[in-house]
This record gives C-alpha cells, structure tokens and sequence, in this order.
C-alpha cells in the first residue's frame, strides 16, 4: 500500500 | 502595455487545453523574456507550469513586468473562437482590468476581437530546486499517452522503472495487472524492432510509482509535442517536460506515491 506525496514536501514557497 | 502576436493561435488553445483540468485560474506572468505561468492543483500533488519566450513572438512588446490574472475555463472558450491558423495578438493596456485577444484569419479579411475580464489573483510561487535527476527517458508522446490510457483500465497507479534495457510502465488492479515494456531504441538486442524514439540516460536505475488520474491529464499536452521527456530521481517529484517548437515548454511536476 502506498500513501501519495504532496508536492510541498519537496518544494518551498519562495 | 502588453503586445505580443503569435502567428499560430493552435499553440495557445492546446497549451490552455493542457492545463485548463489541473489548474482553475491563475497569473500569466509577463515580462520582457516572455509569458510565463506556474500554478499547483487543488490537492498540492501536481504543478503545472509553461513558457513561451519573448522570441516566439513576433513582435513581443511588454515595457513592465505584468501578473495577468486569467480564469482557465473562460480563456478557453474564448480561444475555441479562434482558428487554428489564425494568428492571436494578445494585448494589455496598463491599468486596464481586462486582456484582449485579437484573432486574424491567414488572409487578414476576417478579425474578431475578445475581451476577458482579469481577475486579482494572489499566487504562491514554490522554488523548484535545481537538480540533475538520475534517469532522463524521452520517448514519443502518443505512445505515453496511450500508454496512460491502457494502464488506466487496469489501476489507479502505474510504476515506473528506468533501467539500461528500456522504461517499463506497470499498473496492478483488483481485476488482474498490465505493463508495457518500451525497449531503448537501437540497443543491440533489439535491433530493428525497437519503439522508435525511446531512450534513456541514466546515472542509477529509478522506479516511481505515480498516479495515472494525473498522467492521463498530462498526456492533453501530447499535441504540442513529437516527444515527452520524463525526468525522474527515487524519492522526489517527476518532472514532464513537452517542448512547443522552439519557443518554450510545457512542465509538469508530479509528486510520488511513497510506500507506507
């Protein structure tokens, strides 16, 4: 089972 | 001011096609170099984001920096009045609250005029860092799609593994499992029968699972595009790039499915 990622771990607001 | 004409409106409508599903409104933003937009979804799973450069243009004319705020499913409407050979002078007077789209039929004799109303749009801007991914894979773009779509009819995901020998795209169901193997092209043991135009530069293997809701909406950029180049690292965002011509791009970042 695999849970989706948010793009907001990776990325930081600028 | 803005003015910036472009000799084919087909490459505004399919790049507002292509991201009209994932993202509802957002700014174009303006500038000497060119047009530009990032903008995420909803859920924060994908970013979608074009360019197209000041040099596509002809003539580009923008004397300041500009955030156009344009609501997708209005621009699109808009733009299905245009033919595809049209050409689109797209103009923004300073201060105004709307952009003006001009469409000329190729022998001048047919100009219509549209105003869409902007809208105040306050964006959030994430920093992408800049990295060298461990697997680059180009391959042709109808065949990604229509591997989306056959994937689709068995999961909801598919995992991706770049190895040496090709790209493999597999999906897993309650019903059964499909995949398809895409073969590099001109490797020695499948010489001559190999999917033309697949190849993949890689530092170590990668294998990504993704989600295809996603990928299917990405595949709406395939008509821009001969090829798709999918560049991918474990662990971290997929980015799909789809070239327009020689003046910019269509980016979509996509956030992995992790193991729990």
């Amino acid at each position: 089972k695999s849970s989706q990622a948010s793009l907001m771990n990776f990325f930081s607001k600028k | 001011m803005l003015e910036a004409r472009l000799p084919q409106a087909s490459i505004l409508k399919k790049i507002v096609e292509s991201v009209k599903d994932l993202v509802s409104q957002a700014n174009f933003d303006c500038s000497d170099s060119g047009i530009s937009f990032q903008a995420m979804d909803e859920s924060n799973i994908a970013l979608s984001s074009f360019l197209l450069r000041a040099d596509g243009f002809d003539p580009y004319r923008c004397d300041r920096n500009l955030s156009l705020g344009i609501k997708f499913a209005s621009l699109s409407k808009i733009l299905k009045c245009a033919g595809n050979d049209d050409v689109v002078i797209i103009r923004y007077m300073d201060d105004a609250d709307i952009l003006s789209l001009v469409f000329e039929s190729p022998n001048n004799e047919r100009i219509s005029e549209f105003d869409i109303k902007l809208l105040d749009i306050d964006s959030e801007y994430l920093s992408i860092p800049d990295q060298e991914f461990e697997c680059k894979v180009k391959m042709s773009s109808s065949e990604f799609s229509r591997i989306c779509r056959d994937l689709m009819t068995i999961g909801a995901s598919v995992v991706i593994d770049a190895t040496k020998e090709g790209v493999k795209f597999s999906a897993t169901g309650d019903d059964g499992s499909g995949s398809v193997l895409l073969k590099q092209s001109g490797s020695i043991d499948n010489e001559g029968r190999g999917v033309v135009g697949t190849s993949v530069e890689m530092v170590e293997p990668v294998s990504l699972e993704l989600s295809l809701k996603y990928l299917n909406n990405f595949t709406k950029a395939a008509p821009l595009s001969d090829s798709v180049a999918i560049n991918m690292s474990n662990g971290i965002p997929v980015m799909f790039q789809f070239d327009v011509g020689d003046i910019g791009y269509i980016r979509y970042f996509l956030a992995p499915q992790i193991k729990d």
